[in-house]
This record gives C-alpha cells, structure tokens and sequence, in this order.
C-alpha cells in the first residue's frame, strides 16, 4: 500500500508526469490562471494556510463539491482534472519551507522563474540517478543573465532544496538526499513560470 | 532541507532501500507516528516528493470500544549509526544488526544515533481485532467517513534509543544570510541550523497499512492492499454541492 521509499523514476518521468499537470491548469481561461497566480502568491510564505488550503481541495474533490476561483468579472468554476492538477502543486509548494516560498514570490517579481527553472532542470537532468555526492560544473550561461540580487536569490532558493551553487567555477554540489526536495521545486517553479508567463 | 530531513531520509535510504519505509519530515509531530496512530493519506501526491502522511490526533486504540490493551510493540532489532548524513557514502553492514558508516563530511564525528525498531506483533493485533470492536459513533470516525477519507495504522517504527545532538559541518551556511533578505523576513529562517537534538524515543521513520471498516463497527488491517480500496464502504457519503472559493 505504500509506495512512498525510494524512486525509481528517471528526470523524464518527471517532467513528463509536471507537464501533464501543468497541461490541465493550462487549459484555465487567462482571468483564471491570473487569479490563481494572485491567490498563490499570497499564500506562499504562509506554509499552514497552504495545507489548509491543500486539505480543504482534497475534501472538495471527495464529496464532489465544486470550486470556483475568485475572479472578475465572473468566479471560473474548476474542473475535476484542474483540482487534482491544483492539487499536485499544492502538494510540491507545501514541501518546500516557508523562507522558499517567499523566495519564490520574490522571483517571481524579479521575472527570474524561467532561469532558475532552467538552472534546477539543468542539474537535475545530468544527476537524477547520480546516488553519490559530488561537485559538478555549471553551464556559466545559465546564470550568465543575472545580476548581483537576483543570484543571491537563486542560490538561497536552490540551496535551500539541498543544490549549493558556487560562483567560482561555476560549479554545484549534488547530493541524492536532497532529490524529493529539488523535484518539489521544480515542480514549484513550472507551475509558477507557466501562470506568470502571460500576467 | 532540514536536518531532521537529511538524517530520516538517509536512515529510510540505508535500512531499507527501495522500500516502503517512510521518512519522518517534521521532528515536532515524531508522537503522532507511534505504533496504532491513525495517519491519513495525501489524496493527490507523487513519488518524486513524497510526504504522503498526514498525522491526526488519535490512534486506533481511541476508536475502539473499551477494552484490554493490547502488548506493547516489540522490538525487532537495534542499530548504530555514525555520521548518518554520509551514510550512502561508505555504509557497510558488518552484522545483520549493526551498520557503521565511516563519513568524510557532514555530520561531526562524534554523533551516533542509534534507532531501535518497533513493530505491532500480529498476534496482538488478532487478539486487539477479536475483542475489539469499532466505536461507531466515535466525532473522529463520523468525520472521517463522511468525508470519504482513507485512514492508515502506523505498524512499525524506527525510533532513536538515546537523545542525541547532530551537527553539521557547516558547509554553505551563512552564505544566505545577507541583508538583502532581512525585508522578507527570511535572515533567521535562511541561515541554517547547526545542530538539532533528537530526543529519545523519537520516531524517524514509519511503515503504515491501511485500517479497512466493513458495516458499522467491524474493522480489519489487511497485509495486502492496493489504491482503489477504501477505508469506509462506498456510498455512505453524502453529496452535497458545496462552493469553495478560493482567494
């Protein structure tokens, strides 16, 4: 019954099954995107309010109560698929701690969501099966269009899930305990980049 | 990640990889993991990041009818860790029972955890399940079957014998800590622990079943089951066409 241990799963997988749920929240009209943009960010940083959130959708989708999203002029009534979609990346944002949350609200005003999403899939894709700690280059491009803030941004938001960037080199330092934490993240930052990429 | 994460996840890693041995994430809620606690089940979640359980705030033996309790769970072995944190770097098993880790990094050398395994013996669950039944009209159950939830049994525990301190060697630390976080309000919260204290008996890593309720009061923990079974029989819930809004 429980399936929870180890993955066995490749980065593939991975984006295959966050891109299947970024799918059914792409099929949200704009004004309903937008208004779960606006209520995420200021969820984000408030990690009980988030489960709770998490918690109140999950009953919904139980009894078959309908959800609707704040909206003007009209509330947009989710779908089923939308929910769990929803759903899947509450889950990921409640894994990630309260100080990356508020980082992430920050990127997000920054407009930097699609280089760290580049930067975690980067490194992801070279070292999802790796299951030993080791240093690794960075492609210097990646954080090449950042400036002084933004990269102290990044580096706390990635280091926080366990990816230490260093500046010298470049390089990262890879460590498999910290892949739950990296895959939420990514996950995170999808959902994000794909409900800012037309505010 | 915390390094309460770090240690529970290496420990799931090395005692059982590829297993159905799930990693504590928080150390505040370790007692509501104890063997018989009630745990729910994310509904939409992933094997990529886990964190599946949710803890409540009872365990079965407070949904039963009155009655004897049940055998304390035994134990089924000891184990020491050293530097946990390095674990998947040199783990050896020298005896069934003991693992040493020699580590290079990450933990300091002198933290040693050592953890126990508990686990409910079947026979104290035949006699619980024999003289037993369900509290039917137990709020938490009511509540729980009107919402259609699936309820789990904490079965089996790794838990630490000793409180032990952890430290990290502190590699990256305080690299966050920049005044340019202090208006998000992020300069305590960035700044990486050093050191965490596990207490005795703190469980860091649980194997649940799930609890299966057939009419009103009779119950049963099934060794084998699978995702499409439920908790409460189906169509006992009612339907109600409810609004959320978020915002």
């Amino acid at each position: 019954a429980s399936d929870v241990g180890e993955m066995h799963e490749d980065f593939k997988t991975l984006k295959e099954e966050v891109q299947r749920e970024t799918q059914e929240v792409e099929k949200l009209s704009p004004v309903g995107r937008s208004s779960l943009l606006t209520s995420l960010s200021h969820l984000l940083g408030k990690k009980k309010e988030l489960q709770d959130l998490e918690q109140t959708l999950e009953g919904a989708l139980d009894k078959g109560h309908e959800v609707t999203l704040e909206a003007l002029p009209k509330d947009v009534l989710l779908s089923k698929d939308a929910m769990d979609a929803i759903l899947y990346f509450l889950g990921a944002l409640t894994v990630l701690s309260e100080a990356q949350q508020k980082l992430l609200v920050k990127s997000l005003e920054k407009k930097i969501l699609p280089v760290q999403l580049k930067l975690v899939e980067s490194t992801m894709e070279k070292n999802f099966l790796q299951d030993k700690e080791g240093v690794f280059p960075l492609q210097p491009d990646l954080l090449s269009s950042l400036g002084e803030e933004e990269l102290i941004l990044t580096e706390a938001l990635v280091g926080l899930s366990g990816l230490e960037v260093q500046r010298s080199g470049p390089q990262y330092t890879w460590d498999p305990d910290t892949l739950p934490h990296l895959c939420a993240l990514y996950a995170g930052l999808s959902l994000l980049q794909l409900l800012s990429k037309n505010s | 990640m915390t390094m309460f994460e770090n240690v529970t996840r290496a420990l799931a890693r090395q005692l059982n990889p590829r297993g159905d041995l799930t990693p504590l994430d928080s150390l505040i809620d370790f007692k509501r993991f104890h063997p018989f606690c009630l745990v729910l089940r994310k509904r939409k979640s992933t094997l990529f990041w886990g964190a599946r359980y949710v803890h409540t705030d009872y365990t079965l033996l407070d949904v039963l009818e009155p009655g004897s309790s049940p055998s304390d769970p035994t134990d089924s072995g000891n184990f020491s860790f050293k530097n946990m944190l390095d674990a998947r770097v040199e783990g050896d098993v020298d005896v069934p029972k003991t693992v040493k880790v020699k580590g290079t990094a990450g933990l300091s050398r002198s933290s040693t955890l050592e953890v126990q395994t508990l686990s409910v013996a079947p026979t104290a669950l035949e006699n619980l399940h024999k003289e037993r039944k369900l509290s039917a009209d137990h709020p938490f159950l009511k509540e729980m079957r009107e919402r259609g939830e699936n309820l789990y049994v904490v079965m089996e525990v790794v838990e630490t014998l000793q409180e032990v301190t952890l430290e990290r060697a502190g590699k990256a630390e305080g690299c966050f800590s920049l005044p340019f976080f202090a208006p998000l309000g992020l300069q305590g919260s960035v700044n990486h622990k050093e050191a965490v204290t596990i207490p005795k008996g703190c469980v860091l890593a649980y194997r649940v079943r799930q609890l299966m309720v057939n009419g009103k009061d009779e119950w049963g923990i099934p060794h084998i089951c699978n995702d499409s079974m439920q908790t409460f029989p189906p169509g006992e819930k009612p339907g109600e066409g409810k609004f959320i809004l978020i915002q």
